[in-house]
């Protein structure tokens, strides 16, 4: 399902120069649910954010379903990006002036759906992710950190997206709502979903089918799961 | 060092009413080290705010050591909360048009000190959370998640205030990041700063005194933390 190549990049600001990938290749397969792993600062945000097509590489390709992603002008690869993939962010990136409701609605706005099935689809995908409906009306800024962290799982997965991207989805979490988010990602997953997911929680990872170790850029590792 | 009494906090906005704390009583002497545990949704940085005079409750009171803080005006709670307490937010609440040495050097602005003076605290503080010098000149929106929090916990030691109080301070680092942390609030501890911390991670909170349980805005009980 995504094949990165090589991939470099290169963050320069002033006389500032940090090289967040230095030449990371993988390659995820279609219907697999991955995990990367590392320290703080070693480039997995960065790495998923190319991944998603959020981000271009200074140097690499990457090719989601066998399309070369760089041949695509920044139009296509929004609209690409939109039809195939759903992104959980490290700092949930909610939008405050919307609803709950209307947050979690987004992606499927350019869909075409009425109205009743559009909010259906959404009042699903937020008790997948462990929400409640009494958020609906409210204002993200009107949540609590693990409840936005919900919401923003719930409008990653509303649009059953082929590949779901997650940044740490439960490092606001308590472990009964964790459990509750990796459910979700396990059955999503068994419905042909492609999970990659960035975690710093050992249980979370040995949720996944394969974990992927990054250090200082660079991929250094792979690890098999040890469910308990 | 904190007593809170019969503390309540209600929401509204529009027709919704959220009763976020229910009657919370509990106490802190001066010198502990404590931590706060729940799910998610359950009150914490809630009750965390009005502890750290963030915010003021809909009913019941705060002492901060002895004094009634619902007597004083904002601006002397400004003042007194400046003077005493320092507070990492559980979404870190760094200014981004600042760079990240300002951000730290934040709380000292008001203490007269000469500039080398302040830069080395801040140096310092950022050392101790396990920070890199070379973040210093950085926008914190030009750092990871984990590099951002660890730069909004050493602005809120930098002043070696009486009182830390800390929402989530490990969320988004790795478990070697994560004890550096630890220790550094232990070290403070031994010293006599009060701490007070909310985690979701056992571990975490295994290396505190005590642990609060919280659950729908009530304090259920405590437990002695199970070190191992
Ligand atoms: N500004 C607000 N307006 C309305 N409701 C609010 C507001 N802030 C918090 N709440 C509600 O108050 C309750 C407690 O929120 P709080 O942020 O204290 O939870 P928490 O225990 O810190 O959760 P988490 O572990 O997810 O961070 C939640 O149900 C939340 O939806
Ligand atoms: N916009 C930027 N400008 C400059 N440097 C950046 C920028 N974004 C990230 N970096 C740097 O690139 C490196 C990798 O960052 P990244 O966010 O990918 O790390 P991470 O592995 O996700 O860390 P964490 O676990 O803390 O979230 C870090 O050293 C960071 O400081
Ligand atoms: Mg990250
Ligand atoms: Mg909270």
């Amino acid at each position: 399902a995504i094949v990165v190549e090589e991939v470099y990049k290169v963050y320069r600001s002033g006389t500032n120069v940090t090289w967040a990938l230095r030449g990371v290749s993988l390659s995820v397969d279609r219907g697999s649910f991955v995990s990367i792993m590392g320290p703080s600062g070693s480039g997995k945000t960065t790495l998923l954010n190319i991944m998603g097509l959020l981000d271009r590489p200074t140097r690499g390709r990457v090719y989601i379903d066998g399309v070369d992603t760089l041949r695509l002008s920044d139009r296509e690869l929004a609209e690409f990006r939109n039809r195939k993939i759903g992104f959980v962010f490290q700092t949930f990136n909610l939008v405050n002036r919307l609803t709950v409701l209307e947050n979690i609605e987004l992606p499927l706005i350019a869909r075409g759906l009425a109205r009743e099935e559009r909010r259906k689809l959404a009042v699903d995908a937020l008790l997948k992710a462990g929400g409640d409906v009494s958020w609906l009306s409210k204002r993200p800024n009107q949540l609590s950190g693990g409840q936005q962290q919900r919401v923003a799982i719930a409008r990653a997965i509303v649009g059953s997206p082929t590949i779901v991207l997650a940044d740490e989805p439960t490092g606001n979490l308590d472990t009964a709502s964790a459990r509750v988010v990796i459910k979700t990602f396990i059955e999503l997953n068994k419905l042909g979903q492609t999970i990659v997911m960035i975690t710093h929680n050992p249980e979370v990872a040995n949720c996944s089918h394969m974990i992927y170790l990054i250090r200082d850029g660079r991929l250094v590792g792979t690890m098999d799961p040890s469910p308990e």
